[in-house]
């Protein structure tokens, strides 16, 4: 299958998102 | 959003009037971006441990030791830090670190990534990347490439893969540097 790739950029966007 | 892989974060402290297994903590699982922050703003940042303590993030299903049997054939790439870089540094590796995990930064060869521990330490803490096969020398060395790159390290740095054996008879011998 498909592998869930997250790059840092996106990692850290997510840990100020709400 | 869901992670590729469920991960377990463990903390282990140093009671030498114990033995080894029961001084690993397991904190908590996740599988998701979201619960990876939530665990990470509630736990204290590494350089704020004691000497003697670790952080471990493994996948689920892997112990945080050699014997495991999808870590005793491994090896770890090893980033060895100065005394002075606990305040400058550490955390920052630690957390760069655990992002390339959870976020498979080594594509296809993060299958090969077992975990990753950050030991707490007088004589200089320390920071290694775990993989479960020290032989498949063209995964080694690619997530040893990517690795030293998220990391930020200089081109004239050199860090060193060892393969468990080696390091289970103190022997600190460098299979591959990058």
């Amino acid at each position: 299958g498909t592998r869930i790739i997250y790059d840092r950029k996106f990692l850290m966007e997510c840990r100020n998102s709400p | 959003h869901p992670l590729q892989n469920r991960w377990a974060l463990w903390f282990f402290k140093n009671d030498s009037s114990r033995v080894w297994q029961d001084n690993l903590h397991l904190i908590t699982k996740f599988d998701t971006v979201e619960d990876f922050w939530s665990t990470y703003s509630h736990i204290q940042q590494a350089s704020k441990l004691s000497s003697g303590c670790d952080y471990a993030l493994f996948k689920d299903g892997i112990q945080p030791m050699w014997e495991d049997s999808r870590n005793k054939r491994g090896g770890r790439w090893l980033v060895s830090l100065a005394k002075h870089q606990r305040h400058s540094k550490l955390d920052r590796l630690w957390l760069e670190t655990m992002l390339c995990l959870i976020g498979e930064s080594f594509e296809e060869h993060s299958r090969e990534v077992c975990g990753a521990v950050v030991n707490i330490r007088t004589k200089g803490d320390k920071i290694s990347v775990w993989t479960q096969e020290a032989e498949n020398q063209a995964s080694v060395l690619h997530i040893g490439q990517v690795y030293k790159e998220h990391l930020g390290l200089s081109t004239k740095a050199t860090i060193g893969y060892q393969a468990h054996a080696d390091t289970a008879t103190k022997s600190t011998r460098n299979k591959f540097v990058v």
